[in-house]
């Protein structure tokens, strides 16, 4: 069970996280029919910016976060936003569906969307609940072993008591599998693994 | 769009500043 204290700042995630939306309009520009490369490349850039600013809604509004060092705050984000976005990106695919409309105009090479394609099939069979993606999500945001970060303390102080509640969510909605906590935690090391290609492919395209 | 050009930081340190809309 959770304690009192637990429950309310659970309620208070999920409330914050179900108002992290991005805007109709910019959504909405991802149905159109555009297929020229600088069509895509300003759709894909106005989702991302207006991505980030939702995730920045949703940390501005976990518990601790703003008392954090101002710069910390900034690593915070930084660090994580990439990840964020994918992780968002596994419950309703907007980028999946822009990817599917429009294959090839980015030239993103198979090495980096399969793994991804499968990282999205795995995430699906997890069945996660609302609850789990919600503080997953903050995990992710407070994690403190991030570059640049210089109080590292303050930062696990924030994230401790998630990942305990996390627990305790798996083992309500999951009681058949006591792995099933495990099994989440040891999906983050994967969505480093593509915040580090993602920082690549941009290198590469600004390369070119 | 005036977010086009800018880079993530820009934007994370415009958001958390409530600039949304400048």
């Amino acid at each position: 069970e959770f304690t009192p204290e637990q429950q309310s700042l659970l309620d208070y995630i999920m409330d914050s996280y179900s108002k992290q939306q991005i805007p109709q309009e910019v959504s909405k520009k991802l149905l159109h029919e555009e297929f020229s490369a600088e069509g895509n490349f300003l759709i894909l850039t106005e989702m991302a910016t207006s991505h980030v600013q939702v995730l920045v809604e949703f940390t501005k509004k976990l518990p601790g976060f703003q008392t954090l060092d101002h710069e910390d705050q900034i690593a915070l984000l930084k660090g994580s936003a990439v990840e964020a976005i994918y992780w968002k990106a596994t419950i309703r695919s907007p980028w999946s569906l822009l990817f599917s409309n429009r294959p090839n105009s980015f030239s993103i090479s198979d090495e980096f969307i399969t793994p991804m394609f499968n990282f999205y099939k795995s995430i699906g069979e997890l069945k996660m609940t609302q609850e789990e993606y919600a503080l997953l999500t903050a995990i992710v945001i407070l994690s403190p072993d991030r570059q640049y970060i210089k109080d590292r303390e303050s930062v696990e102080r924030l994230q401790e008591p998630l990942l305990d509640i996390l627990q305790k969510c798996c083992k309500l909605h999951h009681p058949d599998n006591p792995q099933h906590f495990a099994c989440l935690l040891g999906r983050l090391p994967e969505l480093r693994t593509f915040n580090h290609h993602h920082a690549e492919m941009l290198m590469s395209w600004r390369v070119n | 769009n005036s977010s086009t050009n800018m880079g993530l930081e820009a934007i994370i340190r415009k958001a958390l500043m409530g600039k949304y809309d400048e």
